[in-house]
């Protein structure tokens, strides 16, 4: 499992993004994390070289969500060789935008005194969720049915052993809210909204069925290419 | 009133998806 604190939102262990051999000595691994409504790259820099690392620099290629470092990166000492220092670089959602494949992909360039050196990781899209992410239901009700059905998509999420409460409280602490919850033929049925950093808004539909461990998640989005992504984002939180 | 009106039009939402 991750590091996610019970009432917080979901933190992925950290990965390997960019390992010594490709980056004369220097290992990055990290993840991403959102607390308090602020998004950060959490890393792991590790000196595999012989020699000192210092003068430190990271810079993003533009990407689907204008994902940017809001502050250099903070390397205050120098790193010596089998060190590991861990920094968290705080991001904003304002630098320039270019639709990336996969949607969530960044491309980082990360510079010391030895060299520059380039990766890529992808992002959860669940950092992206916003805490005011709770639309109304007068209006979600308008939204839903203004939203065409070809722009529905349906997916399953397996072998899920929650109720329709733990549910909704562990969505909500990634920032996915509950409007309304029916009990049809003792089916529970919860509307969904959440609403991404660039004001995307996705509305959902989640199925919960008594004795059946699948469920079933119904999105609407005006920009569908975001449901896969949403799914992935509903899959990490609950099975975690 | 209204708060009463949008709980019958998500209870009518919710029939409708379960019965189409």
């Amino acid at each position: 499992g991750g590091v996610g604190m019970p009432t917080g939102s979901y933190v992925a262990p950290k990965s390997v993004w960019l390992p010594a051999a490709k980056a004369k000595g220097l290992e990055i691994s990290g993840t991403f994390s959102r607390r308090m409504g602020h998004i950060y790259m959490e890393l792991s820099l590790m000196n595999k070289a012989m020699q000192v690392m210092t003068d430190f620099a990271i810079q993003f290629n533009r990407n689907s969500f204008g994902l940017a470092p809001a502050a250099p990166l903070q390397v205050n000492a120098p790193l010596t060789p089998n060190q590991t220092i861990e920094v968290s670089l705080p991001l904003n959602t304002v630098g320039p935008v270019m639709k990336m494949d996969p949607l969530s992909n960044l491309q980082v360039a990360i510079k010391n005194n030895i060299d520059v050196f380039y990766f890529s990781c992808l992002y959860p899209i669940n950092m992206l969720f916003v805490e005011d992410g709770k639309m109304d239901r007068q209006i979600f009700l308008a939204t839903w049915k203004d939203i065409p059905n070809e722009n529905e998509v349906q997916f399953q999420i397996k072998e899920c052993h929650l109720n329709a409460d733990a549910v909704t409280n562990k969505l909500q602490s990634n920032n996915i809210y509950t409007v309304a919850k029916r009990n049809v033929e003792g089916q529970d049925m919860l509307y969904q909204s959440l609403k991404l950093t660039n004001g995307i808004w996705v509305l959902a539909e989640l199925r919960i069925q008594p004795g059946n461990i699948n469920y079933t998640l119904s999105l609407k989005c005006r920009a569908p290419e975001v449901a896969q992504h949403v799914f992935g984002a509903y899959e990490t939180i609950l099975k975690n | 009133e209204m708060d009463d009106d949008l709980d019958e039009a998500f209870s009518r939402l919710a029939q409708a998806r379960t019965n189409p």
